[in-house]
């Protein structure tokens, strides 16, 4: 939309009112942090801002579009809204963008079928022109997450948008991510050049391996190359694309001595967050006893050369295929990561390698599940049960635990990904609480593009409420060995599984085909458990607020409320703490305003207009009375100095 | 208050539903399917 009153600051404040599902308030909270790793955008709890979005649990998923500076500006995440694409998408009209097919170069790249419209809902085909809305010399994008799908408002089986280039007729209406287009506009609109939480990524394709250096004090190096005979034979950033073209990094240990290192330092890195996730992509093919250390050198004042810290070891048997790997670092100051190859004392035929390395201030995810030769799974597996895959156990940090099943080929529909959660019984059952209070398990298919930035993954997150029940009365997330059935894993133990929770609509197989999803022939699901506990209550008018969290959520403290209740904000003041100190958040509209220390006086635009006429009448009237006394003051001096001339004149007349 | 729900929970009921077919569903007529308008301004277009 163009106009610069429709722009939001670059932090946006925001509430998530507690009308929110919680794991709508999840959820928005990871959207939150996609756009703090793709974009410059920002989002903080509201603190008193004059304008800020209030996220609610309203009828259905909308948005206004762009900011309308009318204090707080609703946003409706509803029933069955809480997806990540879907919260993305109206944040994005929250920002100032309307539809991608509403563009006004759309005939260009879409006809719109109006015949197969619905009555009456035509008007949701407009076309804005080019003095009301602006696509910032960015191309048509028919993967963005703002475009409809080919089924909006149709009244048949005919789609209602057809695109103009036919591949690209069932990529539009995507709902898993932000494209790489409506990043590039959005932040063309709010002059992004940087994001908050990426930091670097490097696939080695360039030979300055992205300012890594090799330190001097090892007795190996790491090798770019794009081949290993004994494995691996391509590099990963472009497996099953082409052959020998891309780059990897290498460590040989078929040769040399046992203890033989070669470390790899990144360049300098400038954390703002102080948590950070390094992933990347690793092939051993080496031996069991080779070993991978993975560190980080912090520089301080009291270290300015940088102190060492082993962060983790991978040591494990060969294997011919990529694996991948999270290590999550905590670096609140300057640091670089150091990659440590060290050659064990067994017979190795190759080595280790490393590839599509990238660093974000996000967190890591909890656990990885690599499904290996999938292209045949997809090919072979059948419709339900029959063609069920399930993870292996993990467990969340409170020691819950849980196994993923994925229905290579759906559960109801033979062309969709399907994925369920099922809580299973574990170690820690005995020690837990039981129903399963607000945890959080997110499961992504991982889009395996090499640049984070650039990834659409799909994600999904399902959120244990405690007092959920079934229809025999029984808790739903309650203990697996009360309200699960017996299930047993490959090596033959037995357990109990809970009832499944899920969809099973996950993804097309068009769009699991498309992009990276598959790559290597493999797809990697990555699980994430978080208590969301603390977001019961997110509203701020709760009385008193703490400093945000990690999170960025405000969340409500016991012993503060009583110093609000007692400091007494007038006039709908918002008591809030900071810096453990009570100060109010007075209520303003565009016309008026509360303000003084407790909100007690109020000021109006009119006020203002008052004050600014008074004032000028009052340096026009001081003016006036200068200009006055000035000009008398001349007319006086004048007037003395022509009398004088005068009598000088006559003087002169008479002596002649 | 207890929610009573069947022993299987699938997120979406069987039908991948975008965001028109969610706010289609609930009678909502908002402008282009998922924006509010300002107040005092219609929902649609004529």
């Amino acid at each position: 939309i163009i106009g610069n009153q429709y722009r939001w600051p670059h932090t946006i404040p925001y509430v998530l009112e507690d009308s929110l599902d919680m794991n709508a308030k999840g959820l928005i909270l990871k959207a939150f942090e996609r756009y703090r790793l793709k974009t410059c955008i920002d989002f903080k709890p509201w603190e008193g801002e004059a304008n800020y979005i209030s996220v609610f649990k309203g009828s259905g998923c909308w948005s206004y579009v762009g900011k309308r500076q009318g204090g707080r500006q609703e946003l409706s995440i509803g029933a069955n809204c809480d997806r990540i694409a879907t919260i993305e998408h109206e944040f994005l009209h929250a920002l100032g963008f309307w539809h991608e097919q509403s563009r006004s170069d759309r005939d260009d790249y879409v006809t719109i079928m109006r015949d197969r419209i619905q009555a009456g809902k035509e008007s949701n085909f407009n076309k804005y022109d080019d003095k009301t809305s602006d696509f910032l010399n960015i191309p048509y994008d028919y993967n963005s997450v703002m475009h409809y799908s080919k089924t909006a408002f149709m009244n048949g089986t005919e789609p209602t948008i057809v695109t103009n280039i036919p591949a690209f007729i069932d990529v539009i209406g995507q709902r898993i991510d932000f494209s790489e287009y409506d990043i590039q506009k959005l932040s063309r609109l709010y002059n992004c050049s940087s994001s908050l939480s990426f930091m670097d990524t490097c696939s080695f394709e360039l030979p300055n391996v992205c300012g890594m250096i090799q330190n001097t004090e090892d007795n190996a190096d790491w090798q770019r190359i794009t081949q290993v005979s004994s494995g691996p034979q391509t590099d990963h950033t472009y497996t099953g694309v082409c052959q020998e073209t891309g780059y990897f990094l290498h460590f040989n240990t078929s040769t040399g001595n046992q203890g033989d290192r070669a470390v790899l330092e990144s360049r300098f890195l400038y954390p703002k967050r102080g948590f950070q996730c390094l992933q990347f992509f690793y092939y051993n093919s080496g031996s069991e006893t080779d070993q991978l250390n993975i560190g980080v050198k912090e520089y301080t004042v009291a270290n300015p050369n940088g102190a060492y810290r082993h962060i983790e070891t991978i040591q494990g048997s060969p294997v011919s295929y990529w694996e991948l790997h999270h290590i999550p670092l905590n670096m609140p100051n300057k640091f670089r990561v150091v990659f440590e190859g060290i050659k064990g004392s067994t017979t190795s035929n190759g080595g280790l390698s490393i590839d599509d390395i990238n660093l974000s201030e996000t967190q890591c995810p909890h656990h990885v599940w690599h499904i290996r030769n999938f292209t045949e799974l997809l090919a072979s597996s059948p419709l339900g049960e029959a063609g069920s895959l399930y993870s292996p156990p993990f467990y969340s940090p409170e020691g819950y635990a849980f196994q993923i099943a994925l229905y290579v080929n759906g559960t109801t529909s033979p062309f969709n990904l399907a994925i369920y959660l099922h809580l299973i019984s574990g170690a820690n059952d005995n020690t837990l609480q039981w129903p399963c209070p607000w945890k959080q398990f997110t499961m992504v298919l991982l889009d395996q593009h090499p640049d984070i930035r650039q990834r659409m993954s799909n994600l999904r997150s399902i959120t244990t409420d405690p007092n959920e029940v079934d229809f025999s009365g029984n808790y739903y997330w309650d203990r697996p060995d009360k309200v699960g059935t017996e299930a047993t894993f490959p090596n033959g133990t037995k357990f109990m599984r809970g009832p499944r929770s899920g969809t099973s609509v996950f993804l097309t197989h068009q769009r699991l085909k498309s992009r990276d999803f598959i790559k290597d022939d493999s797809i990697f699901i990555l699980a994430t458990v978080d208590d969301i506990s603390h977001l019961i209550s997110t509203e701020p008018n709760l009385t008193a607020t703490s400093a945000p969290t990690t999170n960025q959520v405000a969340t409500t403290t016991t012993s503060m409320v009583d110093v609000c209740i007692d400091y007494g904000c007038k006039n709908n003041g918002t008591c809030v703490i900071v810096d453990r100190k009570p100060i109010c958040r007075c209520p303003a509209e565009v016309d008026w305003w509360y303000m003084g220390e407790k909100c007690e006086e109020k000021g109006t635009r009119q006020d203002i207009a008052v004050i600014a006429v008074a004032s000028s009448l009052c340096v026009f009237g001081v003016m006036l009375i200068i200009t006055i006394v000035t000009t008398c003051c001349l007319k006086k001096k004048y007037k003395k100095q022509m009398q004088a001339n005068r009598s000088l004149e006559l003087k002169n007349a008479t002596s002649f | 208050q207890p929610v009573q729900v069947s022993l299987e929970i699938d997120e979406d009921d069987e039908t991948d539903r975008d965001i028109f077919d969610i706010n289609e569903a609930l009678g909502l007529n908002l402008f282009e399917g998922d924006i509010r308008l300002d107040n005092g301004r219609p929902e649609r277009n004529s």
